[in-house]
């Protein structure tokens, strides 16, 4: 049954595929062609969403920020130097990702590790 | 996060999942919304990826991320990540590895191993319950054959737990939130209940895409973190993925 008070729970859904009710659409599809080298196979993806990635961290930026300044010039310090030991083809493609779109390599690299330490 | 394995009653297997984050990243006063996961919602990019003109494995991501947290081997398995927390977490497998200790995986970058690696549903589950990780995880694996589905629950150095489904014994689902499955999960973030509930109410004669992307559609298992759902069909090679949105009242997770 239906609770009108925290945490909202409701009567299971019914007939909501493929609706647009609760969805505000389907993500365009990109090829990762893997012959290539690994600095230049996110190109693509980076050329379309490059900027959302930028705004994405910019704002990751600013609540740090806000936590402490300086912790955001921790993460463009000592990040870079992990990326070198991280193992192939991972660490080529975040420097590719990072040159594609011209976001700090320690920055993406940030991006990639919320979810090993957001486990906390 | 919640996801689910769930077989038919002819023995077809589908997995979904919905990807929720961002919590406690900044709370959007005037949408009454999660900054980080309003921001995620337009990185979301299903990828394709192939070689020599052929596709190895199909993932969602978000733009920039490179690991894997949702992604299918077409007509071998599929597999998605969800977070366990622990205090012995992520961060300190972070430390370990930048201090020199680099034995253990990154935990997405060794679910994109298995897709690029593993040929089988048992080689993938071996490879993800039996390697070293920098963070405790579930990994939910689901195959091509009847029966083929699993909650993996690591810890950081060990397996903890394996739960499969037996649908001779009337398991024909397996459903994980971010809450180990021998627990019950927190009162303030419950969202196993109510997912059971409504994925049992469908039963199994009619578990499908539509019937499963309702239960993940139904508050609070969709809620203001939950930026896709995800749902793949592992023989046709199917994965059809919708990015979501969550009016209110919605549970902030």
């Amino acid at each position: 049954t239906c609770q009108d008070v925290p945490p909202y729970t409701e009567d299971c859904q019914h007939g909501m595929y493929p609706s647009k009710a609760r969805s505000t659409g389907v993500p365009p599809t990109f090829k990762i062609n893997l012959d290539l080298d690994p600095q230049i196979r996110w190109n693509e993806v980076m050329k379309h969403k490059g900027a959302n990635v930028k705004a994405m961290i910019d704002q990751v930026k600013k609540l740090i920020s806000d936590v402490s300044p300086q912790l955001v010039d921790l993460v463009n310090k000592y990040l870079p130097e992990i990326i070198e030991k991280l193992p192939a083809p991972y660490d080529a493609e975040i420097l590719g990702i990072s040159k594609a779109t011209g976001i700090e390599d320690g920055e993406i690299l940030l991006f990639n590790i919320f979810y090993e330490v957001f486990t906390m | 996060c919640t996801s689910i394995v769930a077989q038919d009653v002819g023995g077809t297997l589908y997995h979904a999942r919905n990807l929720d984050f961002g919590l406690f990243m900044g709370w959007d006063t005037k949408n009454h919304t999660w900054l980080i996961a309003e921001y995620l919602h337009p990185l979301v990019v299903n990828l394709d990826f192939t070689r020599n003109g052929t596709t190895v494995y199909k993932t969602v991501n978000f733009a920039g991320y490179i690991g894997v947290l949702t992604g299918m081997k077409p007509g071998v398995f599929s597999l998605t990540l969800n977070e366990r927390f622990n205090v012995n977490g992520g961060y300190i497998g972070l430390i370990e590895w930048i201090l020199g200790y680099r034995k253990a995986h990154w935990t997405s970058f060794l679910t994109r191993d298995a897709l690029e690696k593993s040929n089988s549903y048992e080689e993938a589950v071996d490879m993800l319950s039996n390697t070293e990780i920098l963070a405790p995880v579930y990994y939910i694996v689901g195959g091509s054959k009847p029966g083929q589905g699993a909650i993996i629950t690591r810890d950081r150095q060990s397996l903890t737990n394996m739960y499969s489904m037996a649908p001779d014994k009337g398991m024909w689902y397996v459903l994980e939130t971010n809450y180990d499955n021998w627990t019950d999960p927190p009162f303030f973030d419950d969202r196993r209940t109510p997912g059971k509930k409504c994925l049992s109410g469908v039963g199994n004669k009619k578990v499908d895409f539509q019937t499963i992307y309702d239960v993940l559609s139904t508050k609070p298992v969709l809620n203001q973190l939950t930026t896709y759902t995800a749902l793949m069909q592992v023989n046709k090679g199917t994965l059809e993925t919708y990015i979501r949105h969550c009016p209110h009242p919605c549970w902030a997770w």
